[in-house]
């Protein structure tokens, strides 16, 4: 009854926490062209854990923005205006802090729990393999 | 110095499930 399998259908973050869902899932977006918006999510958890004291931790997230949140990406998309722009002046400002994702990632995980994730449930990717 | 995609692939790895 606990098997992996079942554990991918009760959530998503059930899924990514799964090394084999992770990466299922991982190349169903690549197929989907929108595998950018698990890289963040999965960016945002990593950065989140660093050391802000830490000058790597200021150029990950300066490289997070550029990547993920200035340009027209698949992410930039689907956030709010008000999000980025609270991203881009902390960027701006040098505020760096471990929480400064937090709402862009809830926004990019409801978003995947509404659209991406029940696709793949039912795709046959996931079909065949399980 | 590591680039910025590199410093930015080290911190998604990070994050992702090992293996059990």
């Amino acid at each position: 009854p606990d098997s992996p399998l079942s554990r991918w259908t009760k959530s998503l973050h059930s899924l990514l926490g799964d090394q084999d869902g992770a990466l299922l899932f991982r190349t169903f977006l690549e197929r989907q062209k929108c595998v950018d918006t698990l890289d963040f999510w999965f960016a945002c958890n990593g950065f989140r854990q660093m050391d802000l004291k830490d000058t790597k931790t200021h150029r990950v997230a300066k490289a997070i923005y550029k990547r993920y949140i200035e340009n027209n990406s698949i992410v930039a998309k689907q956030l709010k205006p008000a999000t980025k722009t609270y991203i881009r002046d902390n960027i701006k400002k040098q505020h760096i802090d471990s929480a400064m994702f937090d709402q862009a990632q809830t926004e990019i995980q409801t978003n995947m729990e509404e659209n991406a994730y029940q696709m793949f449930l039912t795709s046959d990717i996931y079909l065949e393999y399980v | 110095i590591d680039s910025e995609d590199d410093l930015l692939q080290e911190c998604i790895s990070s994050a992702m499930p090992k293996k059990k």
